[in-house]
């Protein structure tokens, strides 16, 4: 079981430190298990330094930081357990501009391996993906799939959020 | 090896026969709030048959059938099917193309219900289910489906808790 | 005790359902409470109908349904306890573009009797405001304020989303 | 009544000495993530004195005192006033303005520190904020200052939790 955990976690917390420094142009981050010996009796401590930074826990960090180091682990473990197929709902939520664009160029590299489906209302998202489908309510509470159309041509990109 | 189409017939927000096409490389949904997005992707683990139905946002399995809307006729059953790729036999069944499907149906005398497990048609079970995902890897344990709002309660976690998902991996 | 918590309950409950009427375009929502002889013994249920829906629990809405009903609720309780000063941050994070611009509007409608002041990374909220105030990390790790700006000219302001 | 502006001295990530005016009516604050825009209403609610420092999102409240960033030094002490109007005299002070200031100052000696509460530069107690506070409408019970993370908390808690959102404010 010890081995087990350490045969991921070793792997997972390197990913995890490349993932964040990408995803956050430069800023490093570091993960800690309280318990070395027996990790199972304590839990897993990160700490991220963003660029300019100095290191804090993830307590102090904003919003839109803190959701870039959860994402950035989230993305390790995907790496470390690949899979052919992934969805992500909304992963780019809290972030600004420049942030929602680092992810979705990211996510359009683990396009290249994989099959990728995202849910999103962020242009920066939509603009990378190869097909666009729009979801809409025709009949009242009746969900209808618009269909595939250029990012440029749906209506609902005016909701969509820009950069 | 990859998903072809996911069909989904009165679940959800989705009255009727729906087809959503799935295509290699990368696709985005995007729409209004409210507008079902989020239901395409409880349709998929919902097709998986996950035990719990906290999964799929749902008090219990029967809130997953089409209630009629604003106007229509609530259903009394639903249906998904994902139907992928398996051109190289990865899953050990002679055909090109897997489809499993998860059936839920009201009861018509008490308040039970029924769910039914198909592949490519012929009735199965949730064992078989499970079987045939491992051999695909299209669902392994890495966190490959993130919902709406899992990278938010990883972010406000405690450190005990982040410890668990790697727990849950291994 | 109890005259305490029903004589803000009742004015809460009818600003509620004006507030979420108004945001949603036309939905509805209750408020109810769990036991009414006793209040402190129960919860209070909220349930919604999106316009064109069937009335639904919070736990059904979607993520931005949630927020708007959430927000309704917090507007009907500053409704009903007025003040002179509201701060709000971020509260359309989770709002399509059209659900934005409905919030925005209705907290314009606040700034005519008191001063209010948001923080927002959404066009439609800072087209709204009577001044803009950019923030910016110039030298590592140090917040500074750019300053009055017109909302056209900030440059942050290709960061925010449009919609 | 009004506030008038927000000054900040080392607080948090603003090192050195800020002033931010607020004017009357409708103000937006934007900016890049992690750019210091929740630490304005962090720096608010510190100077009014709260009594946990959770509202905070500070462990201890000495991380309030500016860390130096990436290549500054380290500050030992952060003041916020917050400056309003009172030319109407609702607080019974003469002066068309009050100022509320509140410092947090590292000891010297040990791992402690001094928190002082000052009104137009005069020593004063958490107890006379107050009562300040209490006569200016700024601040009542009415929820009227939304941080971030806490319409998503609302739409996440519990029946009982949102019943008692009510026994705060009544
Ligand atoms: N059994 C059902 N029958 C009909 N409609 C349902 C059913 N269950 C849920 N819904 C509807 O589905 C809607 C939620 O859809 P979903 O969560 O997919 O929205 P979304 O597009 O993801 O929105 P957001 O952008 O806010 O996350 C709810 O408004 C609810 O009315
Ligand atoms: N004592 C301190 N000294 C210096 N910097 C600090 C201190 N405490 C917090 N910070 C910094 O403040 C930053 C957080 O700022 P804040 O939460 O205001 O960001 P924000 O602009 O609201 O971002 P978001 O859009 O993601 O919500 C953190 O990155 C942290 O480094
Ligand atoms: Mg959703
Ligand atoms: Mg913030």
């Amino acid at each position: 079981k010890r081995e087990g955990f350490f045969s991921l976690y070793w792997p997972i917390r390197e990913e995890f430190c490349t993932m964040y420094a990408r995803l956050s142009n430069g800023g490093t981050a570091d993960m800690l298990l309280e318990n070395e010996q027996d990790p199972f009796q304590g839990g897993l401590f990160i700490r991220a330094k963003p660029k300019g930074k100095r290191t804090l826990r993830m307590e102090s960090l904003s919003g839109g930081e803190k959701s870039l180091v959860a994402l950035s682990f989230v993305l390790a473990i995907q790496k470390v357990k690949p899979s052919v197929f992934y969805l992500f709902d909304e992963v780019d939520m809290f972030l600004d501009g420049a942030n929602a664009e680092n992810v979705a160029k990211l996510i359009r590299e683990r396009a290249r391996q994989a099959q990728v489906i995202v849910i999103s209302l962020r242009k920066a998202m939509i603009m990378e993906a190869d097909h666009l489908y729009g979801i809409s309510i025709t009949k009242p509470g009746v969900s209808e799939i618009i269909g595939k159309v250029s990012p440029e041509l749906l209506e609902v990109k005016s909701e969509a959020h820009d950069g | 090896m990859y998903i072809k189409s996911l069909e989904l017939n009165n679940f959800k927000s989705f009255g009727g026969m729906k087809v959503i096409p799935f295509l290699p490389g990368f696709t985005a949904i995007t729409g209004p709030n409210g507008s079902g997005k989020s239901n395409i992707s409880d349709a998929i683990l919902f097709a998986l048959g996950p035990k719990s139905s906290k999964v799929i946002r749902a008090g219990k399995l029967t809130d997953l059938i089409f209630n009629g809307g604003g106007e229509g006729q609530a259903a009394k059953k639903c249906r998904v099917s994902l139907i992928f790729d398996n051109t190289n036999r990865e899953v050990p069944i002679e055909s090109d193309e897997i489809r499993l499907t998860r059936v839920i149906k009201i009861s018509q005398t008490s308040d039970n219900y029924y769910s039914y497990f198909y592949v490519n048609g012929k009735i199965s079970s949730l064992g078989e289910f499970e079987d045939i995902l491992s051999s695909t890897g299209l669902f392994g344990h890495g966190f490959n489906l993130v919902q709406q709002g899992d990278i938010n309660s990883i972010a406000l976690m405690t450190s005990t808790e982040r410890r668990k998902i790697i727990d849950l991996v291994s």
